[in-house]
């Protein structure tokens, strides 16, 4: 039983790669088969678990324009033992006119990890997406049972989530009828600030019943775990990020109903 | 004489809509003549400076299009009396398919200035850019005389600048030979942090000489005043935010010899 779950929001730098890594880190360290698919040309979760981007051939890119298979783009994290990743690189810039005038276009991500799926038992994958609503993070929730929405606490996260809500929708009604809105999670939250509660308050009003409880504040030590290309867990454990991306994943198991 | 500059960094969250809202607010307080085009579907910098996105037609999507003039898109500053703004809203995620096989596509937004300043005497035309280098930022690329790229201290920033500069070179070859590196600013700067030093150390090595002097430190009061829809130098003059960007505006000033 796979769960494939988006990490999506088209605003930039809302924690969208950070969570992804540090979820991912945290199901596989609770003994969870875990894949991180990283759907962005930067290659940030690629890099910010340690891994070098440019010279992991076949990646993300090649698979989607199936030059290669699924199972060659796989890599196992050396440290943690239930944690793969399909990693990616500049070269996924690539995909937006290779696939242009293909007409399966937008489904080729959920096409190669259905592939993936017949031969690996993979608990959960999690796919990083770009700040975009173009054609990967289209594939991505395509290709997802869930979509999990990351917000910044801060003022324009809030303007753009609508957006976001009309392409699953869209998303919902022409291509993925099963594609459910998982939840959303405030990152960056500033204990501080008026910002971060006025923020919290509208998007809890908004989202009645699907905002996380545990909102991940902003934490200097989760912007410089991916300088050392590691998750939090494995950067400084008892830091305040870690743990609230600890208490993150006990509440999507929960969601999950699982242990 | 009319500089236009281009805001850009694929990398998302960086700060390119705070730096061109007050970059813009100050050039403009200080006498200059000055238009803020908004090219990001987000349209952060419309609302960030108190305009009613969804409301104003036509916007920079129908100037690209060409189904309004580009003299009927500009609104003026209701405070500001030198800022004007051409507004962006959702409908310019449009404009990738409706560009599409139209094989001036990269030039719409080039050929919309000029026909501008044919009757207008804009001294400086800031552009904000979305988070990726598809067709909108290469249209504003194409359009430029300068390209200004905020980076933020932060680890994931280092890694995208490499890509920015390899499509400035691109760019400069192809479409637009006069494109120049104006410059790069470090944002979000955090003083109590060595990864922010890190990161400084590491740009100006990287850009030598073409690093701002000017840090612009990481500073509550920014990222509040866009909720009320205006610039810093409105909002909160004499916080640390306003000063930085005080100074960011005297030394682009100087770099183009101009007081
Ligand atoms: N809770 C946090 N506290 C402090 N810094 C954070 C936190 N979450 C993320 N960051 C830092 O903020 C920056 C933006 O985060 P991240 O790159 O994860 O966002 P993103 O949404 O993936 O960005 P993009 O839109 O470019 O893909 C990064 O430098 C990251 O290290
Ligand atoms: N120096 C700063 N100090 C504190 N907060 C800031 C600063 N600069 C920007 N911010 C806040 O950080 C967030 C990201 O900044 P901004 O939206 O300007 O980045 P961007 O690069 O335009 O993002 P996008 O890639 O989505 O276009 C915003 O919520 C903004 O208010
Ligand atoms: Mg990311
Ligand atoms: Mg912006």
């Amino acid at each position: 039983m796979s769960r494939i779950i988006s990490i999506a929001n088209q605003k930039g730098g809302v924690g969208k790669t950070t969570t992804s890594i540090n979820l991912a880190a945290c199901l596989a360290a609770s003994g969870k088969k875990v894949l991180l698919a990283d759907l962005d040309p930067q290659g940030n979760a690629t890099s910010g678990i340690g891994f070098n981007k440019d010279d992991l051939s076949p990646n993300i890119y090649e698979m989607l324009i199936q030059k290669a298979a699924p199972e060659d783009t796989i890599r196992r994290h050396p440290f943690i033992k239930n944690l793969h990743i399909i990693p990616s690189n500049i070269e996924l810039v690539g995909a937006h006119n290779d696939l242009h005038d293909d007409p399966r276009k937008y489904f080729k991500l959920k096409h190669s990890l259905q592939k993936l799926l017949a031969n690996h038992n993979f608990e959960y994958i999690l796919i990083d997406c770009p700040p975009s609503l173009g054609i990967l993070t289209v594939n991505a929730m395509i290709a997802s049972d869930d979509l999990l929405i990351p917000i910044q606490s801060e003022y324009y996260a809030m303007e753009g989530v609508s957006l976001i809500i009309k392409t699953l929708q869209k998303i919902r009604k022409k291509a993925n009828t099963s594609l459910n809105l998982f939840g959303v999670v405030l990152t960056m939250y500033d204990m501080r600030t008026n910002l971060s509660r006025q923020v919290e308050e509208e998007i809890r009003k908004h989202f009645t019943g699907r905002v996380f409880k545990t909102v991940i504040p902003r934490s200097i030590r989760l912007g410089e775990a991916p300088s050392h290309g590691m998750p939090i867990i494995l950067y400084d454990l008892r830091s305040a990020g870690s743990q609230a991306y600890i208490k993150l994943t006990e509440e999507v198991l929960e969601r999950y109903g699982r242990k």
